[in-house]
């Protein structure tokens, strides 16, 4: 086990305990600038933690950043870990990052669903789903997609309420706690301006509508902070991005967490779908990890940037 | 542990709705034990090895286009396995 963060290895895929391991050595080694709030718990009683970085202040405007939604796409978290320790090594050094922490929080929950992660501890790839103890009705399956249980077109085409099915949605919306603890804290917050929830893969950049063709109001200007970003991505190792709103780029998928940020008034709501297109899939190479995680973050200060500097 | 020995992931190129459709039917059949890890055209999903036959069957009694993505995942997460051991 790494004794600091800076002999951490971040070329490696971790275990949920490593990752813990790291998040409290974090906010040992940094305690003005980090701090872990347990936000829930999982169905089987694990911690829901948030990282908050922050340089003061009180109810600062906000950025979300959340990794490992779906417990087999493990680039995500690996890229949360890159992230974290990027926000502070950046702080002070680089000006866009040091500007954007000098005025906005940011809040990163590097695993959303440590049930999908942790029970098999093996890195199947089969966990997509939390884990729900409770057998569904007349089925012996279990689980949920977290990424279908949000309350914006719940139930709709583009889920299932088939319980065995990999995008069945729950018995109602926010009716699983590892959504519910982000929708509490999203609510009571107040603040947050923008929501970013990080999946892999496919290579994309998506906003909202995936519930619905009606375009976003905020369509053009969502997809040109989208084109810059992507842009950006691409500008260190060339990896392509396709780009735009989830039902147009992708398909009809309803219950989606960023639909539901948007509709609540987050405009600056996105998903990223990282590496790669389909050579290694989930089984992600781990000397891919750190390009991915690297590449990905000027992405991600690209949108920050652009929700600094354009309030609302 | 799990042992993924056998399974492929393949990659179906489905050419229209109707053939989408009919790779969809394929995910309710659960004996097959199928895991779609991507449902964007094209549709990536896991098959067990004792599934492999019947669903290449499926797909070429349809004409649905398809080919292998991993052809042993098993050896795939071992070799991963041991990359991140020395490179630890």
């Amino acid at each position: 086990p790494a004794g600091n963060t800076d002999s951490f290895d971040y070329t490696n895929y971790h275990t949920l305990s490593q990752i813990y391991s790291f998040q409290d050595m974090l906010v040992v080694e940094n305690p003005k600038l980090v701090s872990k709030t347990v936000i829930g718990h999982s169905v089987e009683g694990r911690p829901l933690n948030v990282l908050k970085f922050s340089t003061g202040g009180s109810n600062r405007p906000a950025i979300w950043i959340d990794t490992g939604i779906h417990a087999r796409e493990w680039v995500t978290q690996a890229s949360g870990i890159v992230f974290a320790k990027k926000i502070l090594t950046e702080y002070g050094t680089d000006s866009v990052l040091t500007e954007i922490l000098n005025r906005m929080d940011i809040f990163l929950e590097m695993v959303v669903n440590p049930d999908g992660s942790g029970t098999h501890n093996q890195r199947t790839t089969e966990k997509k789903k939390n884990i729900k103890q409770k057998q569904n009705e007349d089925s012996s399956c279990v689980g949920v997609d977290l990424n279908r249980n949000w309350n914006a077109g719940f139930g709709g085409r583009g889920s299932s309420n088939n319980p065995c099915t990999e995008t069945y949605h729950g018995t109602r919306a926010h009716s699983e706690p590892e959504v519910k603890s982000i929708v509490k804290f999203v609510r009571s917050h107040g603040n947050i301006k923008a929501f970013i929830s990080i999946h892999s893969y496919s290579q994309m950049l998506l906003y909202p509508y995936g519930y619905t063709r009606n375009p976003a109001k905020d369509q053009a200007e969502l997809d040109q902070v989208a084109q810059k970003a992507v842009t950006a991505l691409a500008s260190l190792y060339g990896t392509n991005y396709r780009y735009g709103s989830i039902i147009k780029t992708i398909y009809q998928s309803s219950g989606g967490s960023i639909d539901w940020t948007y509709k609540k008034g987050i405009k600056y709501s996105y998903t990223f779908e990282l590496r790669d297109t389909g050579h290694f899939g989930f089984i992600l190479p781990a000397n891919q990890i750190v390009p991915t995680a690297n590449e990905t973050w000027l992405a991600l200060k690209v949108i920050m940037d652009h929700t600094l500097k354009n309030p609302y | 542990k799990e042992d993924f020995r056998g399974h492929q992931v393949f990659r179906i190129v489905p050419k229209d709705d109707v053939q989408l459709a009919l790779v969809r039917v394929m995910e309710d059949i659960l004996d097959l034990e199928l895991d779609f890890w991507s449902w964007v055209t094209p549709v990536d999903v896991r098959v067990p090895s004792h599934s492999l036959q019947v669903v290449k069957s499926y797909m070429e009694r349809h004409s649905i286009k398809y080919f292998t993505m991993i052809k042993d995942l098993q050896a795939l997460l071992d070799e991963e396995r041991r990359q991140m051991k020395s490179a630890a």
